[in-house]
């Protein structure tokens, strides 16, 4: 199983959006795709309509309590695409994995050896703390959505940062599958700037497709469902459905 | 002095630009104000044009090191606004400050007994964690920043219980001053459906001035300047200005 991490520990971004759709788009072009939502705040849960009741297990589990992966996957309405959700009490997990053995490694132990899914996006919170570093330290790449304003270019080098710190301490086969730049305003003159300038400093690294500010990505999560099923026409689906054909043709044969 | 945090576990929803402009505004009607950037990312500290290398001191010491806050404390450009800047290792912070006695209280325990400065503001980062929490425990009240989205309503009622919580445990005398709609974009739908919502169940919590989308608030920090120094006649520089007068009424006497 391919497994990607889809990280900014600047918020607001299009991390969830992003892990949504792309998941989504995944299952519809046949991948068996699972997604592991590592956000308290569990908005991925949220956007295909997993209210916290339904949510039976959780990565709270598979992380503190070591539940096993078959028991915290659940299914969703999308053919091909499953989720573990995330819960609330996962905020208090980064407290209690401090003092744990292996505390960074905890993720990667619970997916060793799964095979029934062939690929595995993450959705990270916002921020570089243990959750992030479970997530850092268990994928084989990943996944950076870039808003294009000043403070998010900030970010970018604190997040380049930890991912070679991670390379060096737990995870030395992590890649960066690429960048993907998000919320792209073509009226606002900033938006173009930092994408040139990104697109300077990365190169090939930064996908072509680009994902376009547009209201339907964030009407769709109101509805418990991917923009790709809420309105498959709109903008931004069909950027995800592009961004999808370019991480296909960046992976390894299925 | 009062003590204001600004708070919101959700990412990107104008925490760091509300506490940049509330703060120069606040300085700028003849208030002494202190703004301490408690999130590892050190927006608020870019925010001002105070670079990495010009951070003598910071928030990480304060808290991990327990310096005293006068030697954290620099000035900006802003006259009667000085800064305790962020720097990354704040990010290492979380983990160094669980295992030591009163961790949620070291930032209440640094500003203490402080008159120099008649009000603070803390920016936190998009998390619950130690530092969000050091930040709840020492503040007199919370300012809520609130984008008008359906991820962003979803985790207002966890931070509304982290409060309460913060309440029972570190803070009884926290309260909330208010909460501000931000990044309120008229033409579009939701944004009107959500901001609706939130009046009906929050009432006189919610602020009349509303920060609507502008463009000049995202570019103001690429000069490393405020808005509200960058283009005052700005719609965004006229909202913030609007709010400080509105929450100068809620505050009590100077
Ligand atoms: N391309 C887009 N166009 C319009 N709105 C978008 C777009 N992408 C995301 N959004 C909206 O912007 C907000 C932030 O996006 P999202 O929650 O996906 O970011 P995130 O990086 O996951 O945030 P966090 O840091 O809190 O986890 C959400 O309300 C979402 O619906
Ligand atoms: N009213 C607004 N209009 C347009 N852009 C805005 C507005 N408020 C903030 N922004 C921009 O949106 C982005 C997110 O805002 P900001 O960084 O202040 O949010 P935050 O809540 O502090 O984020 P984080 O959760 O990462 O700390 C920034 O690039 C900022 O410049
Ligand atoms: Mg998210
Ligand atoms: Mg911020």
């Amino acid at each position: 199983m391919i497994r990607i991490a889809i990280a900014n520990q600047k918020g607001g971004v299009g991390k969830t959006t992003t892990a949504i759709n792309i998941a989504t788009a995944m299952a519809a072009t046949g991948w068996k795709t699972l997604l592991i939502d590592l956000d308290p705040q569990g908005n991925a849960s949220t956007g295909f309509g997993i209210y916290a009741a339904d949510r039976i297990r959780s990565s709270y589990d598979l992380l503190v309590d070591q539940a096993p992966l078959v028991e915290c996957i659940q299914p969703t309405s999308i053919p091909g695409l499953d989720i573990v959700p995330a819960t609330v009490d996962l905020s208090g997990a980064e407290v209690e994995l401090v003092s744990v053995e292996q505390r960074t490694a905890r993720l990667r132990a619970a997916l060793a050896d799964h095979t029934a899914h062939e690929i595995c996006f993450i959705d990270c919170p916002p921020s570089l703390g243990l959750l992030t570093l479970n997530a850092l330290t268990t994928a084989d790449t990943l996944l950076v959505p870039l808003q294009c304003e000043f403070f998010a270019l900030e970010g970018l080098s604190q997040l380049l940062q930890t991912v070679e710190r991670v390379q060096q301490r737990f995870n030395p086969d992590l890649g960066i599958i690429g960048v993907v730049l998000t919320m792209f305003d073509r009226r606002n003159r900033l938006t173009d700037q930092v994408a040139d300038d990104v697109r300077d400093c990365l190169g090939g690294l930064v996908f072509e497709s680009v994902i376009p500010r547009n209201v339907r990505l964030s009407e769709a999560p109101s509805h418990g469902l991917p923009a790709l099923v809420y309105d498959h026409a709109c903008a931004g689906s069909r950027a995800y459905m592009s961004l999808a054909r370019e991480l296909i043709g960046r992976l390894p044969e299925k």
